[in-house]
């Protein structure tokens, strides 16, 4: 089964 | 005090036309640098940034940084009252809570002007640091769209695999499966209909479709574009535009659970 990743997993907050 | 003006309307209404779907609300951020946004759709799955850089406007002036939040839906409908050749004007006083455009037709002999509610939005910037990518393919961004359309409608993912030879997109539904093979191609009529890979190792990332063809609303606004990957990395799709900027969508992969 595949998960959605989300963007916050890559790029953190500046 | 902040005064923007570009000569061609059509422009930023593609832009708009483009993003409007995925983010309902975001800030616009002004600065020396030119006229940006980031902004995440709501499920957190997607970014977009754009640039409009200030030396592709005819006349930019911000006094100071200054972000303003709008809803693009409604930017959208506003611009829509602009014809693509009228010159558009940004204007917004310091402090207040409007925005102005104003559109002028080429001839001068018609003069609108919009003015539209601003509103607060809190919004987090994220940080995209500056990343080499192990696939690069740049390729025509009426191809991607196609086959981002066409595999949409068989299955609701889309495996992307670059090799050295070409990319390849895959998808598998309820009904059967797909596969799209493009092979690298240099030797084209037009320019834009070439498709190029520069590689450093084979990667392969699955991706929700739906998002992908919403990408593909940027289509108009340049002739290729440009998938970036990297494994545990967003993809990267993106629209130059000549000499203003551009448009950059990034994508979270789905992984096995």
């Amino acid at each position: 089964k595949l998960k959605q990743q989300v963007i916050s997993r890559f790029f953190a907050p500046k | 005090m902040l005064e923007l003006r570009l000569t061609q309307a059509g422009l930023l209404k593609k832009v708009l036309e483009s993003i409007k779907d995925l983010v309902t609300d975001a800030n616009f951020d002004c600065s020396a640098t030119g006229f940006s946004l980031q902004a995440m759709d709501s499920s957190h799955v997607a970014l977009v940034a754009l640039l409009l850089r200030s030396d592709g406007f005819e006349h930019y002036r911000c006094d100071h940084n200054i972000s303003m939040g709008m809803n693009l839906g409604n930017m959208a409908k506003m611009l829509r009252c602009a014809s693509d050749d009228d010159t558009v004007t940004i204007k917004a006083d310091d402090g207040s809570d409007t925005v102005t455009f104003m559109f002028e037709s080429p001839s001068q002999d018609k003069i609108s002007d919009y003015e539209m509610k601003l509103m607060d939005i809190d919004s987090e910037h994220l940080g995209i640091p500056e990343a080499e990518y192990q696939a690069i393919v740049r390729m025509s961004a009426s191809e991607f769209a196609r086959i981002c359309k066409d595999l949409g409608t068989i299955g609701d993912t889309v495996i992307i695999s670059v090799t050295k030879e070409g990319v390849q997109f895959s998808t598998k539904g309820d009904i059967g499966t797909a596969n799209i093979i493009c092979r690298k191609n240099t030797a084209v009529d037009k320019k834009e209909e070439a498709t190029v890979i520069e590689m450093a190792e084979p990667v392969s990332l699955t991706f929700a479709s739906r998002y992908l063809i919403a990408f593909t609303k940027a289509t108009p606004l340049a002739g290729q574009v440009t998938i970036s990957m990297s494994y545990d990395m967003p993809i990267v799709v993106e629209y130059k535009m000549e000499t203003m900027g551009y448009m950059r969508f990034y994508l979270a992969p789905k992984i096995e659970e």
